[in-house]
């Protein structure tokens, strides 16, 4: 564990938090995408499979734990106390677009061809890429309210500390796992155009608006 | 690269 790492992952706690709290308060998830809401899960039931089969530490499994069981929560409140607040007519990103190329990639490039690696490679893949829903959905209604930027905000900047925890890990444990790093440094790219949207306007007290 | 056996990473 190091200062980045761990800032990333209070960064990916925060995201969460901000997230339920926007759905709780407002009593609405209108302008979150569902879509990708079922990606993070997916994410997170994939990867943290290793739950039943390895302990790393407590914090470790109490994180695996809170994510697994938030993401669950998170669509619970949009599919199902909050649905009618939905906005399904704009969440029309097609995720099958999404699962299968990370399927196959997962079954290709992977550190060793068995049940639970696919499934974390599979999930680390999917996850640099599940927040596409999200953004498609903000560039077809042209904005987001400040909670959703603050939410978008804080869960991109989680991927990013990471990169910067895998450069001090190089450093000073020779440690590196690739798949991580590459598929680490495509998720954090797909943010850039937000960080650059969220800097200039919402940090300013401006709405994010998409030009027109 | 380096193969991992266990991921400590969340």
């Amino acid at each position: 564990m190091n200062v980045f790492r761990l800032a990333g992952d209070l960064s990916h706690l925060l995201a969460i938090i901000i997230l339920l709290l926007k759905i709780w308060k407002t009593r609405s998830c209108a302008g979150i995408s569902g879509k990708s809401q079922i990606l993070f899960a997916i994410v997170y039931l994939s990867r943290y499979l290793d739950l039943f089969t390895t302990f790393i530490s407590v914090y470790n499994t109490f994180m695996k734990f809170v994510f697994v069981v938030s993401s669950l929560g998170t669509l619970y409140l949009m599919y199902l106390k909050f649905r009618a607040t939905y906005d399904h007519n704009h969440d029309s990103f097609r995720i099958e677009f999404l699962l299968v190329p990370c399927v196959v990639l997962a079954l290709l490039i992977n550190h060793d061809f068995t049940v639970l690696e696919v499934l974390w490679t599979f999930s680390i893949y999917l996850e640099s890429v599940a927040i596409l829903p999200q953004l498609f959905l903000v560039s077809k209604t042209g904005e987001a309210e400040s909670i959703t930027s603050h939410y978008l905000f804080a869960l991109g900047s989680y991927r990013a500390l990471y990169i910067l925890n895998w450069i001090y890990r190089y450093v000073a444990e020779s440690h590196y796992d690739l798949i991580a790093i590459i598929a680490g440094i495509v998720q954090t790219i797909l943010y850039c155009d937000f960080f650059y949207l969220y800097i200039t306007k919402v940090l300013k007290g401006k709405k994010l608006q998409l030009p027109a | 690269s380096n193969k991992e056996s266990q991921h400590d990473e969340l």
